[in-house]
């Protein structure tokens, strides 16, 4: 298990966030006088979740769009009811006032310049709320900034699955890592109003909250992303909708939820996480019973600093 | 510069841009 | 290895199951059908407009935006060579490029300039390119780009390029 944890950690201080970058790839940017409504279309229109927004009056970036602004938007719609024109009329740079009116955190700062060494970069992203952060450098002929990608806890883990062999090594069962959350799982049932699973989300600073059953067996999980449907279908206005119900907006080919049991090792956890695109691990029993979560953060925490 | 026809009165221009020895596609979206 | 995806999770069970229970709602939400539409991309603006219709709309639309331009030389009347003032706080155009404001400190060069071509792609059919043609200082001060090294000069970063393209399509589609 340390001779894996050492590789990974010696290949994540030899590559740079640069060394992550395909050769070619895109980044959407948008301008902060666009309207939410827009951004949310052309993020579900390019299958993204997030997107760095630039302010042309200051001629910078304002910070990364993530789906804690749209969780903001509900939460403020649902304290003032009246507002229901909000998603149809503010705009991407009116958001930092949202936040300040609900009370909710400010958006994350965090950046790091492309050259420096994935570690910091990984650690670095622990500190953000939304597992992401801009690599930002700076052009050299008018010290202006450039975001020129955005790095993921999901990237980073699946850079290390596909490029380190040493994971194989890990071959602890996670229940012996103290890596998975246990104690006080905030979960509901399918009948719970979403507006309460919202107001988990963003109270207990979680991205999913898992829905069992009246014997604690797991069924289902609410994800912050299923806030974009929630929008784009415009039915967040209807207050009492049970999170049963808004699952129903999910799109056809959501791959399903991932669960693994105490006795499986990091070896195979990041060997699903190699082959497919999975954002967290609900841990059960062998009757599905709901045991804990092991999020992608308690993951990368783990190969960081752990052991 | 690239662009794309304006949808829904949003502009939508691109660049391709060298960063080191890696290709950048900088989209911008803005309303018209 | 135990790892597996929960049944229930999948869209198709758990709309069976809500219908299951008889929830009016699993028969009237649908599942979010996100069209990927792919982007379709070409280079500048395309025009039918007569070309030197097309060229005039240009000079009006740079004009309106403040901008200022090379006086374009008789054998090539397609190209403007265009110049406006790109400073932090708002990019307007600059009205006195020449002037020699000694009093800004400016090492940051706030002029960009651009090229704007005009490309014939067939009969009737015109194409406006536009290309970032690197930055000045108002102050007139050479920049100091020349002991930067191959990396160094590729970044430079192209959303003020982007945005005063934006800005300029904008002028050009409101005035159209």
């Amino acid at each position: 298990q340390n001779v894996g944890l050492a590789a990974i950690r010696r290949m994540l201080g030899s590559k740079t966030s640069y060394d992550m970058l395909p050769v070619s790839f895109k980044l959407v940017v948008f301008d902060t006088t666009l309207s939410v409504k827009r951004a949310l279309n052309l993020l579900l229109q390019h299958n993204i979740v997030s997107a760095p927004l630039w302010d042309a009056k200051t001629s910078k970036f304002a910070g990364l769009l993530t789906t804690g602004d749209f969780i903001n938007i509900i939460k403020y719609y649902f304290s003032n009811p009246d507002r229901l024109e909000i998603v149809d009329t503010m705009t991407l740079g009116g958001l930092e006032e949202l936040e300040r009116t609900i009370g909710a955190p400010s958006m994350d700062t965090i950046s790091i310049h492309p050259s420096k060494p994935l570690f910091d970069a990984c650690l670095k992203m622990l500190e953000s709320r939304s597992g992401r952060i801009p690599l930002i450098d700076q052009d050299e002929g008018t010290n202006r900034e450039i975001v020129v990608s955005v790095l993921t806890q999901y990237r980073i883990l699946k850079f290390i699955a596909l490029n380190c062999r040493e994971t194989h090594l890990l071959q602890i069962p996670i229940s012996e890592l103290g890596i998975i959350s246990t104690d006080n799982i905030h979960s509901c049932q399918m009948t719970t109003p979403v507006i309460d699973v919202i107001d988990c989300l963003t109270q207990e600073k979680l991205s999913s909250i898992p829905i069992v059953d009246e014997n604690g067996v797991l069924i289902n999980v609410y994800e912050a992303v299923d806030v974009l449907g929630l929008i784009k279908g415009g039915i967040y206005n209807d207050l009492s909708l049970s999170v049963g119900e808004t699952l129903l907006r999910r799109s056809e080919n959501f791959e399903g939820v991932c669960t693994c049991t105490p006795n499986d090792k990091l070896s195979n956890i990041m060997n699903t996480v190699r082959r497919a695109s999975v954002h967290r691990f609900f841990v059960v029993d062998d009757n599905y019973k709901l045991l804990g979560v092991l999020s992608l953060s308690d993951i990368l925490k783990y190969l960081l600093l752990g052991g | 510069l690239a662009t794309s026809s304006i949808k829904h009165n949003t502009l939508c221009v691109a660049s391709i841009v060298r960063y080191k020895s890696k290709y950048v596609t900088q989209i911008l979206y803005a309303p018209l | 290895s135990t790892i597996s995806i929960l049944p229930t999770s999948l869209p198709q069970i758990h709309r069976a199951n809500m219908l299951a229970q008889g929830l009016p709602a699993a028969s009237k939400i649908s599942s979010l059908v996100t069209k990927k539409s792919k982007t379709k991309w070409h280079f500048g603006i395309r025009s039918r407009s007569y070309p030197l219709d097309v060229m005039g709309e240009i000079y009006i639309a740079l004009k309106n935006l403040g901008a200022e331009w090379a006086r374009p030389s008789e054998q090539d009347l397609w190209t403007i060579r265009v110049r406006w003032k790109y400073n932090m706080n708002t990019p307007d155009f600059d009205q006195n490029a020449n002037s020699n404001n000694s009093n800004t400190t400016t090492t940051i060069p706030d002029l960009m300039k651009m090229v704007i071509q005009l490309f014939q792609i067939e009969a009737n059919n015109y194409l406006v390119d536009f290309k970032f043609d690197g930055w000045e200082s108002s102050t007139g001060k050479p920049i100091n780009n020349l002991n930067m090294s191959e990396d160094e000069m590729c970044t430079f970063s192209a959303y003020p390029f982007l945005h005063l393209s934006t800005r300029l399509i904008m002028e050009l589609a409101v005035n159209s």
